[in-house]
């Protein structure tokens, strides 16, 4: 398996007699953010087994769910957001308030007054809905819109250390008001990596139209897990309509894996600690209460 | 104490037995996995199994190997079976017969579509395998927030309600009929 993916004249990468100070080499730009690369194939990250990127998020961006092959270590160098994770089998166990609106993109006032009015109604709509159980049920309460339900959201910010395991795609959000950077360290020699020593990323969703990074074998534009099906099989697998498998393709879409939102993110999340003491130790405001406050 | 352990081990397991399988849904089949929770002498050679065995029109949700990879091998009927890569590509899509394997990578999303009682067993390289699925109550997708859904794909509320919800199986479904697609669509319209 060594053997795999490494390039007869690397083979004997660790010659260490001289080190570099090494520069990201490749940029792939989203439509709010980027994606920095350093070159996996340099000697000495090549000796070290792993492969290096740097993400960009912009403010109200969001990188889209992605997966590795690979374990996964990150810091966040500045900026804050929420990010989510897909562990196979643990519950839902986050739970918007209220059940969303049926058209994203309306005005606050408007959303608000509807939601308050369709809140209820959604809600006699259910109960009227509940005395009637059957195999209908779960399908119109679909329709019907009930409260979302998703795994575990977590608050993301400077200084934090974030795991990430091989196949659990992850995404992040940047609710602050700067960019949120995030160094990245994929270790590709890790035994939990049983594929080549080619850093491979796989995409839930979203396009590259400028393709992957790490060595010509990536090049080629990269497209999410759902486009290489059948659309047909995509739709008797989701029990959707053909049309809008093909649209969970995404072929027109060259946004790159970090969009946009556009409106409101309604995430539920859980509140904040008391604003992050650790800023407050950093940036103490007037003279100190008592003498143990130093 | 590894001696000891090492000659009174258990050296196998039957995955044959329909009264073992961990998963199971009538008029469609049943899915049986031994790995190293079930015969603890996987544990050091960090490997393990799983025994499928589906009707004529069963599918098995598309899914991925989270930490393995799997070798495929089909010990009677046919299938259909699709293999997608990580940039998305579509690298198999091939009917799989009686006496044929598939080698399926890690991380690559596959999705088989049995044709006639598809029966295959599949050996997979890690002791404790995980699979995340892509369509399902247990799917990646099910685990995303609407507002995440709506933006990725650039679909509507209602539209993302429909991809999370509709498919109430884990692992096995119905491969619908075309006819079936078409009443939906017109429903749809």
């Amino acid at each position: 398996r060594q053997s795999l993916g490494v390039p007869p004249q690397l083979r004997n990468e660790c010659n260490l007699d001289n080190l570099d100070v090494l520069q990201a080499t490749e940029t792939i730009k989203s439509e709010a953010g980027q994606l920095e690369y350093w070159d996996h194939n340099h000697p000495q990250i090549r000796c070290a087994g792993v492969s290096i990127a740097r993400l960009v998020i912009e403010q109200g961006g969001l990188y889209l769910p992605t997966f590795f092959s690979s374990p996964k270590i990150s810091y966040v160098v500045q900026g804050m957001g929420i990010s989510g994770r897909v562990i196979p089998g643990c519950a839902e166990t986050f739970m918007d308030s209220q059940p969303m609106q049926q058209q994203q993109g309306q005005g606050q006032q408007g959303q608000q007054g509807q939601q308050g009015q369709q809140g209820q109604q959604g809600q006699q709509g259910q109960q009227g809905q509940q005395g009637q159980q059957g195999q209908q049920g779960q399908q119109q309460q679909g329709q019907q819109g009930f409260p979302d339900m998703y795994q575990k959201v977590e608050h993301v910010r400077h200084g934090d250390v974030i795991a990430i395991t091989p196949g659990s795609a992850h995404w992040i959000y940047n609710t602050g008001d700067q960019p949120l950077v995030i160094i990245s360290l994929l270790d590709i020699a890790n035994y939990q990596n049983q594929l080549d020593r080619n850093p491979r990323v796989f995409r839930l969703a979203g396009n590259n139209p400028q393709g992957g990074f790490g060595g010509p074998q990536q090049q080629q534009p990269q497209q999410n897990m759902l486009s290489g099906f059948d659309p047909q099989v995509l739709a008797q697998a989701l029990k959707i309509d053909v049309r809008l498998a093909q649209e969970l393709q995404n072929q027109q879409d060259n946004r790159g894996n970090i969009v946009r939102v556009r409106g409101p993110f309604q995430v539920a999340r859980p509140p904040l600690r008391q604003s992050y003491e650790s800023e407050k130790w950093r940036h103490p405001r007037g003279p100190p209460q008592s003498p143990q406050d130093n | 104490g590894l001696e000891e352990t090492i000659c009174s081990m258990r050296t196998h397991e039957n995955i044959d037995d329909p009264a073992r399988a961990d998963v199971y849904k009538p008029n469609l089949g049943r899915v049986t996995s031994v790995n190293s929770l079930t015969l603890p002498i996987l544990q050091y050679v960090r490997l393990s199994a799983t025994r499928g065995i589906i009707q004529g029109n069963a599918m098995v949700l598309p899914k991925y190997n989270m930490n393995a990879n799997e070798i495929l091998y089909c010990t009677r009927g046919q299938a259909r079976i699709q293999v997608v890569n990580d940039n998305g590509q579509n690298v198999l899509d091939q009917q799989v017969q009686k006496g044929q394997l598939v080698v399926i990578p890690q991380g690559f999303a596959y999705v088989v579509q049995s044709q006639n009682n598809f029966e295959w067993i599949s050996f997979k390289t890690n002791a404790n395998a995980m699979i995340s699925t892509l369509a399902g109550r247990t799917s990646a997708l099910r685990a995303l927030p609407l507002e995440v859904i709506t933006n990725a794909y650039q679909i509507s509320l209602e539209e993302a309600r429909r991809l999370k919800f509709n498919t109430l199986e884990t692992t096995l479904t119905h491969a619908r009929s075309g006819q079936q697609q078409l009443i939906d669509q017109i429903v749809e319209a």
